[in-house]
């Protein structure tokens, strides 16, 4: 799932 | 980072450049639909704020940096400089009937309730429906010049490169994101009825 904070993708 | 990104990253990034180099070669932009090219740079606007709050790398800012740049030379070059050339009779798809739903959606179903959170998902649905208008004109004129079907294939390709690129983060890292992946079919599906034409014909287009 989304977890990260932030999106790292384009 | 995996091949398929970076692929589509560079996919992506062709075609946008091919965009501007055609206006800006043939000072022209008939056949283009300024209102696709709003929307993109809205799509990145929103999705790219976050230059603003973290560094991810020095590819991602670099690449964000040149895609919001682009997309505001493409939509400078449509509705300033060579507005003379811009079909607007033709380009006349509702951008509202895009931007209000996908809004009101972007609040309903994302991630997390954070405005850059709500603004990411907003970006996200927007640039599935994004080429629409695009798609619709063309749909109108009857046709694409040649160089305008070369910049949808790589468009079109990038997402759909981006599908593996998910299907390879599932395998490998066990990430999954299914708002952007479920935008992300819909955007590639979008591009289907162009890309059997494109592989098809080769030349000169007509949906």
């Amino acid at each position: 799932n989304q977890d990260e904070v932030g999106h790292d993708e384009l | 980072m995996n091949i398929f990104r970076l692929t589509g990253d560079l996919s992506h990034l062709a075609a946008i450049i091919i965009l501007l180099l055609k206006i800006w070669k043939t000072r022209s932009c008939a056949g283009i639909s300024g209102k696709s090219q709003i929307l993109f740079a809205l799509v990145f606007t929103t999705r790219y704020l976050d230059l603003l709050t973290s560094f991810i790398s020095l590819y991602n800012t670099t690449m964000k940096v040149i895609y919001i740049g682009c997309a505001y030379a493409t939509v400078y070059l449509i509705y300033m400089k060579f507005k003379a050339t811009y079909d607007g009779n033709h380009d006349s798809f509702r951008m509202e009937f895009l931007v209000v739903p996908v809004g009101g959606l972007a609040c309903l179903v994302n991630h997390d309730f954070s405005f850059l959170e709500i603004l990411w998902t907003f970006s996200i649905y927007l640039e599935s429906v994004a080429i629409l208008p695009q798609l619709f004109m063309i749909s109108k004129t009857g046709e694409a010049e040649t160089i305008t079907t070369h910049y949808l294939f790589f468009l079109g390709l990038y997402r759909a490169l981006y599908l593996f690129n998910w299907i390879w983060r599932f395998y490998f890292e066990g990430f999954f994101d299914m708002i952007a992946i479920v935008a992300g079919m819909v955007q590639t599906i979008l591009y289907c009825d162009f890309f059997y034409l494109y592989v098809t014909k080769g030349q000169g287009i007509s949906l």
